[in-house]
């Protein structure tokens, strides 16, 4: 089973 | 005062066509080295970034930097009609409220110009490190978009692995499993070659449905670079001759 990652845990919001 | 014109409109035409189905409303960053975009899908998985450069218009004029807010869904509308030998001209005042579009056909003297409101878009502008890629794929765009689109019908997941020797597309469904292996290959016919820059392997998996999506730009680049690193979201990325690149980032899908 996999689950989707978001973006926000990988960059920093700026 | 901002005004670009690009000879070959065709080009802004596909930008926007390859973008439209990701995002729906952008802030377009303009700047007097060029124009920039970045923007994340609703569900926060992929990002679209752009960056084109003044030197690749026929015209470019910016006194200082603006943003214009544009919904994509309209510019698209808007960009329909533009026939494909159309040059295309931007045009926006300080403090805007609309952005000109203009479509010149010099052949058959037809001319077209739309004012495209603009909208304010309170947008996340998120930071993306400078990352070194541990793995980066250069690959026929035709090539790839097909991959992808062969997989899609097979399974939703594609398992991207990287290593010196190759790089491996592999689908595990209800149907089946397989995978489709292409070897580092540097061979005379360009289009054919599929280049490999592997420092450390990458096996991560992705969601094949936005890879569909970012393929709709493979019209704009003869190759697709794939840049990997395990840590890492996956940039797919398309290079537009003379004039800047498409990237669009993708964050893995993870294990339990």
């Amino acid at each position: 089973k996999t689950n989707q990652a978001r973006l926000d845990c990988f960059f920093k919001a700026g | 005062m901002f005004e670009a014109k690009l000879t070959e409109g065709l080009i802004l035409k596909k930008i926007v066509e390859s973008i439209k189905d990701i995002v729906t409303d952008v802030n377009i960053d303009i700047s007097p080295s060029g124009i920039s975009l970045q923007a994340m899908d609703s569900s926060h998985v992929a990002l679209v970034s752009l960056n084109l450069s003044m030197d690749g218009f026929e015209h470019y004029r910016a006194d200082t930097n603006m943003v214009l807010g544009v919904s994509i869904a309209n510019l698209a509308k808007v960009m329909k009609l533009a026939d494909n030998n159309d040059q295309i001209t931007l045009q926006a005042d300080q403090e805007a409220t609309h952005l000109k579009i203009i479509f010149e056909n010099p052949k058959t003297e037809r001319t077209t110009e739309f004012n495209l409101n603009l909208i304010t878009i309170d947008s996340e502008h998120l930071a993306i490190p400078e990352t070194e890629y541990s793995s980066v794929v250069t690959i026929n765009s035709g090539e790839f978009s097909k991959i992808c689109k062969e997989l899609f019908s097979l399974s939703e997941t594609v398992q991207i692995t990287t290593n010196t020797d190759y790089v491996q597309f592999s689908v595990e469904g209800e149907v089946g499993s397989g995978q489709v292996r292409l070897g580092h290959n540097d061979s005379e016919k360009k289009e054919d070659q599929t280049i490999l820059e592997v420092s450390e392997s990458v096996q991560q998996q992705f969601a094949i449905r936005y890879l569909n999506m970012f393929n709709k730009a493979s019209t704009l680049s003869s190759f697709t670079r794939l840049c990997l690193h395990q840590e890492q979201p996956l940039v797919v990325e398309f290079k537009i001759d003379n004039l800047g690149v498409l990237k669009y980032f993708l964050a893995p899908k993870i294990s339990d």
